[in-house]
């Protein structure tokens, strides 16, 4: 455990109790992509399995817990809680383009064929890309609430600060590991132009909106 | 490491 991976997981964190507390305080999940949501608790669900079969530590077993448990919380609020408020027509990114290409390329390359294996290289591919649903709503409705940017910068950062963590792994700990890292700089690269949003409006006091 | 590592991360 290193100061940027420490930093990125609870950036990681952060960005999901910004994002429950924007639900329950606003009774809203308007602007929420439910979508990249079903994505995400889907990424825990095939990574976390390893709850089962290996051991880590307290820490690393405890935020495995919260993650898949805050995510299937985060779907109940969206679809059941405050369904009324969803933004379905919106948010019609069609999740079978990228559940699929994912699943097949976690079968060609990965570390190792063997189940749990080729599970947490889906779930490794499919984080890169499941903010793409978010992505694309907010640029088809051209704005995003701030507390809803604020989510984003968090999860955006949670990246950027793994990245960090692995060039710190790779000097020091001789630690690498092809598929995270590759899988992650797309990831980060995803939310570059957000970024650069954020940071010219957003910090300025400003709404996010787009050009028209 | 790396080629089926241990995962310890997050």
């Amino acid at each position: 455990m290193n100061v940027f991976r420490l930093l990125g997981d609870m950036s990681h964190l952060l960005a999901i109790l910004i994002l429950l507390l924007k639900m329950w305080k606003t009774r809203s999940c308007a602007g929420i992509s439910g979508k990249t949501q079903i994505l995400f608790a889907l990424v825990f669900t095939t990574r976390y399995l390893d709850l089962f079969s290996s051991f880590i530590s307290i820490y690393n077993t405890t935020m495995k817990l919260f993650f898949i448990a805050s995510s299937y919380f985060t779907i109940f609020l969206m679809y059941s809680k405050f369904k009324a408020t969803y933004d379905s027509n919106h948010d019609s990114f069609r999740m079978e383009f990228l559940v699929v290409p994912v699943g097949g390329l976690a079968f060609l390359v990965n570390h190792e064929f063997l189940p749990l294996e080729i599970l947490w290289t889906f779930s490794i591919y499919l984080e890169s890309v499941a903010i793409l649903p978010q992505l694309f709503m907010v640029s088809k409705t051209g704005e995003a609430e701030t507390i809803t940017s604020h989510y984003l910068f968090a999860l955006g950062s949670y990246r950027l600060l793994y990245i960090f963590n692995w060039v710190y792994r790779y000097y020091f700990d001789g630690f690498f590991d092809l598929i995270a890292v590759v899988a992650g700089c797309v990831q980060t690269i995803l939310y570059c132009d957000f970024f650069y949003l954020y940071i010219t409006k957003v910090l300025k006091g400003k709404k996010l909106s787009l050009p028209a | 490491n790396g080629v089926g590592g241990k995962h310890d991360e997050l």
